[in-house]
């Protein structure tokens, strides 16, 4: 079973 | 993506910070970047339009899909950065 990584990359746009 | 209603939002470049933090990029669970804050008293917030779980489709007309998170933030902060234009127009989805 392919299971999409749970952490996801936020990043501050200014 | 189903049917979403999208909207285009233009950002006036009215303060020296665009101000939002977004999620998400190719290859991530969220695969278009999401704005999940938006700081007071940056141009986004000012434009009083842009709101925190909409989802960003393009950006000046280029679309974000297949971008990964860096480059998609970079493509955001060049076009706030350039001074071509005076706003930057945001096509966004909004979820549910």
């Amino acid at each position: 079973l392919f299971v999409e990584p749970q952490w996801v990359p936020v990043s501050w746009v200014y | 993506i189903s049917a979403l209603n999208t909207a285009l939002v233009r950002v006036v470049k009215n303060s020296n910070t665009l101000g939002i933090a977004i999620e998400g990029g190719a290859n991530t669970r969220q695969p278009l970047p999401r704005i999940v804050t938006i700081q007071k008293g940056g141009s986004a917030h000012n434009c009083g339009q842009l709101k925190v779980g909409q989802v960003i489709l393009e950006v000046n007309g280029i679309s974000l899909r297949g971008q990964e998170h860096e480059e998609a933030a970079r493509i955001i902060a060049e076009a706030f950065k350039t001074k071509e234009k005076d706003h930057i127009d945001f096509l966004v989805a909004e979820l549910g």
